[in-house]
C-alpha cells in the first residue's frame, strides 16, 4: 500500500466501519451489500474486457452478455428484494446503465401497475422469461417532459376493435428510450388516445415492434439506434417510428382507463396514480446523486493524498496536494455534500415506503408534497452532483482527463440525470408551483 | 404561500411558510433586524436557511402578483417570474437538505463518528451560506461581519477535517472494481498502475502502428 495513504488511515480519529454501517443503514445491510458485491465480483461469468479499450458495438455486446448472465444468476440465487436486485445489477455493470434497464425498471413495473388481469395472464410471464423484451417509449424527438405535447396518436377503430398507432410527424418519432434500438421486441408506447372523435390524453399501449423469433422489425415499424452519445455507450438508446400500426384493443393497458369495444371511453379513478411511480424514480435518482458524488470525491481525495507537487514552505519536499487549502476548499465541501445527499436519499426512500401503504389505501394526502419535494430534490441534487464531479475531475490535474481515472466515464454517465425523468428546470418549477400554492 | 397568507394551517415540510410572520420575512434593511445567529449552532443555521426559503418564496409570489397587476394573465405572470420561482425552489431544497443532515446527527451514537460527521454538516451549511451569501445578506438574515466570520470558520473546518479526509471516503466502502479508477484505487499505488493500464491501450498492440507504414513513410518519399 502506498505509504502516504497508509499514514492517512492511521491518523483517522474514528472507526470507518461504524460510519459505513450508518451509511448503509445498519451493520446487517453492510454485510449483505458486501455479500452481493462479492458474489458478482468473484464470478468468472462477469469478467470483462476494459470497456475503455472497446468499440461502441463491443461495449454494447459485452453489456448484453453480462445482462443475460445477470438475469440467470438473479433467479439462481433467488435475489428478489428490489434493493438487492439494484445492488447486484449495479455491481454487474459497475454503475453503468445496461440494455435491459428499461425492461426491468419500467416495462415490468408498468405491467404490474397498469395491466388488468387478462393482460397480466397474457404478457407477464413471457416478459418475465424474456420472450418478450420490452422498453418504455414516451419521449419524442421534439417533445419531452411536457406530456400534453406528445404527438404520437392511438386512434380506435371500432369496426376492427383495433388501435392504429401512428407517428404523424418527424418530431413525433419516439427517441431516447434505452433498449429500444436493438434489444427490445415490444414497447409500451405512450400515445394520445383518440376514440369516437375525442382525444382523451396520454395512455399506454403494448406495441410489438420486432418478430419474437427472428427479431426482424415488424411491418410499419421503423426502429434503430440513435447513434453515439456523450456516454451511455453500453445501451442502444433508440428511435421508433410507427406507420399506422394496428394492435388489438386488448393491448391498451386497461387496469384504470378503459375503451369499450364500441369505442366508449372510461376515465381512470385518479390522475395521481402515475405520481407514485414518478416519486419513486426521482427518489432513486437522489440516491444516484449521492453515489456518484461519493465515487468522485473518493477518487479525488485519495489521489490528492498520494499526489505530491509544488511547495508550501520553500525548500521543503513537495507536499501532498491535500495539504493545500485551495485543494481542501475544492473537495471537502463536496465530500460534505456527498454525505448530505446520502442522508437525503435515505429519507426519501423511507418516506416513500412509509406513504406507499397510504397510497394503496387510497390516501393521497401526503403525495402532493412528496411529489413536489422529490421533483425539487431530484433537480437540486443532480445539478449539484453534476457540477461537483467536474470539480473533482479537474482537481486531479491532467490525469483527471485520462479515462483511467474513471472520472470522464462517471461524468458522462451521470449527467443525463439532469435531463431525464423530467428536465431539472421543469422539476424546480413543479416544486415552485406547490410552494406558491402552499 | 397563498394558503398560508390566507391563514390556512399548512402541514408537512412547507409548514414553515406559516411560522414566519410575514412582516419578518420582508427584506429588511440590515440595521433594522436583530441578527442573533450562532454560526457554530446547526439548529440556528437551519433556521436561517428556512427564513431564506420563506423570503424567496414570498418574493416569487410577489413577482407574480406584480405581473398580474400589469394585467398579465396567470400563465404569463408565472413565466415572467420563473427565475424567482426556480430560486425559491432551490432555496427550499437547500433548507430541506441542511435540515435532514442536521436531523441525522441525532441518530449517530458513536461520539467519534458523531464529531467528524458534525464537522461535515457544519461545513455543508456554512459553505452553502457562503455560496449564497447574497440571499442571506439581502434578507438581513446575516450581517457582513458574520459572513466574514463564516469564511474564517470554514477554513478552520477544512484543517479540522484534513486528518480524516481519506477515512471519510473510505467509509463509502466503494469496491475498487466498482470505483473503476486508477487514481482512486484503495492501495494508493496510482502511478505504477496507471503505467500498466496505458500499456494495455490497443494503440500499443504493436510497437509500430500501421499508419506509419501507410502514410508517414510514403510521405517522406514524396517530400
Amino acid at each position: 500500500m502506498n505509504a502516504d495513504i497508509l499514514k492517512e488511515r492511521q491518523n483517522a480519529t474514528f472507526d470507518v466501519e461504524k460510519l459505513t454501517n450508518i451509511l448503509d443503514g445498519g451493520p446487517e445491510l453492510t454485510k449483505r451489500r458486501r455479500e452481493i458485491e462479492s458474489m458478482v465480483l468473484n464470478d468468472p461469468d462477469f469478467m470483462e474486457e476494459d470497456p475503455n479499450f472497446l468499440s461502441r458495438s463491443e461495449r454494447y455486446d459485452q453489456a448484453v452478455r453480462k445482462s443475460a448472465q445477470m438475469i440467470l444468476k438473479l433467479r439462481e440465487y433467488g435475489i428478489a428484494d428490489p434493493e438487492e436486485i439494484y445492488c447486484y445489477k449495479s455491481t454487474v455493470h459497475l454503475g453503468k446503465p445496461e440494455p435491459l434497464d428499461l425492461h426491468l425498471g419500467m416495462f415490468l413495473p408498468t405491467l404490474l401497475n397498469q395491466a388488468n388481469q387478462e393482460q397480466m395472464d397474457r404478457f407477464f410471464m413471457p416478459s418475465w422469461n424474456l420472450e418478450i423484451i420490452g422498453t418504455y417509449a414516451q419521449t419524442e424527438m421534439g417533445h419531452g417532459t411536457h406530456l400534453r405535447g406528445l404527438e404520437t396518436t392511438a386512434t380506435y377503430d371500432p369496426a376492427t376493435q383495433e388501435f392504429v398507432l401512428n407517428s404523424p410527424t418527424v418530431s413525433s418519432i419516439k427517441w431516447w428510450p434505452g433498449g429500444l434500438g436493438k434489444t427490445s421486441n415490444h414497447a409500451i408506447v405512450l400515445a394520445q388516445l383518440y376514440t369516437q372523435g375525442n382525444c382523451h390524453g396520454l395512455h399506454a399501449f403494448i406495441v410489438p415492434i420486432r418478430d419474437m423469433n427472428t427479431h426482424v422489425p415488424l411491418p410499419g415499424i421503423v426502429v434503430g439506434d440513435i447513434g453515439p452519445k456523450f456516454g451511455f455507450d453500453e445501451i442502444d438508446n433508440g428511435y421508433l417510428k410507427m406507420e399506422n400500426v394496428r394492435i388489438p384493443r386488448e393491448n391498451m393497458l386497461m387496469k384504470y382507463a378503459k375503451v369499450e369495444p364500441d369505442g366508449t371511453y372510461k376515465k381512470p379513478p385518479s390522475a395521481k396514480l402515475t405520481y407514485g411511480t414518478m416519486v419513486f424514480i426521482r427518489s432513486m435518482i437522489v440516491g444516484e446523486s449521492a453515489r456518484a458524488l461519493s465515487k468522485a470525491s473518493t477518487i479525488a481525495i485519495r489521489y490528492s493524498a498520494v499526489r505530491h507537487q509544488s511547495e508550501i514552505r520553500p525548500g521543503e519536499p513537495e507536499p501532498q496536494i491535500l495539504d493545500f487549502q485551495t485543494q481542501q476548499y475544492k473537495l471537502f465541501p463536496l465530500l460534505a455534500t456527498a454525505y448530505a445527499f446520502i442522508f437525503v436519499g435515505q429519507y426519501m426512500k423511507d418516506t416513500y415506503s412509509r406513504i406507499s401503504g397510504d397510497i394503496n389505501q387510497g390516501d393521497f394526502s401526503e403525495l402532493p408534497e412528496l411529489h413536489a419535494l422529490s421533483a425539487g430534490l431530484k433537480a437540486f441534487t443532480t445539478w449539484t452532483a453534476n457540477a461537483a464531479i467536474e470539480v473533482c475531475r479537474m482537481s486531479c490535474g491532467g490525469h483527471g482527463y485520462s479515462r483511467s481515472s474513471g472520472l470522464p466515464d462517471l461524468y458522462v454517465n451521470f449527467t443525463p440525470t439532469c435531463t431525464y425523468e423530467g428536465e431539472n428546470t421543469v422539476m424546480m418549477l413543479q416544486t415552485a408551483r406547490y410552494l406558491v400554492k402552499s | 404561500y397563498q394558503q398560508a397568507k390566507a391563514g390556512q394551517q399548512l402541514s408537512g415540510i412547507v409548514s414553515y411558510l406559516n411560522e414566519t410572520d410575514h412582516r419578518r420575512v420582508q427584506p429588511q434593511p440590515v440595521s433594522a433586524r436583530p441578527t442573533v445567529v450562532d454560526i457554530n449552532d446547526l439548529a440556528s443555521l437551519v433556521e436561517i436557511y428556512k427564513l431564506r426559503a420563506a423570503i424567496l418564496v414570498g418574493m416569487a409570489a410577489k413577482s407574480i402578483q406584480q405581473e398580474l397587476q400589469h394585467r398579465k394573465n396567470q400563465a404569463d405572470a408565472w413565466n415572467n417570474s420563473a427565475i424567482d420561482l426556480v430560486k425559491a425552489s432551490d432555496a427550499h431544497c437547500h433548507y430541506v437538505v441542511v435540515k435532514l443532515f442536521t436531523d441525522k446527527l441525532g441518530e449517530i451514537g458513536d461520539t467519534a463518528v458523531h464529531s467528524v460527521v458534525s464537522s461535515l454538516a457544519l461545513l455543508y451549511a456554512l459553505h452553502g451560506i457562503t455560496v449564497n451569501s447574497g440571499d442571506f445578506l439581502q434578507a438581513g438574515l446575516l450581517s457582513v461581519p458574520q459572513v466574514l466570520q463564516i469564511s474564517v470558520r470554514i477554513k478552520e473546518l477544512l484543517s479540522q477535517l484534513r486528518p480524516n479526509a481519506v477515512a471519510l471516503v473510505d467509509s463509502f466502502d466503494i469496491h475498487n472494481k466498482k470505483l473503476n479508477s486508477v487514481l482512486g484505487r484503495y492501495d494508493g499505488n496510482v502511478y505504477e498502475n496507471m503505467f500498466e493500464w496505458a500499456r494495455r491501450s490497443p494503440l500499443n498492440a504493436t510497437e509500430v502502428h500501421e499508419s506509419f507504414y501507410k502514410y508517414l513513410k510514403p510521405l517522406r518519399s514524396k517530400l
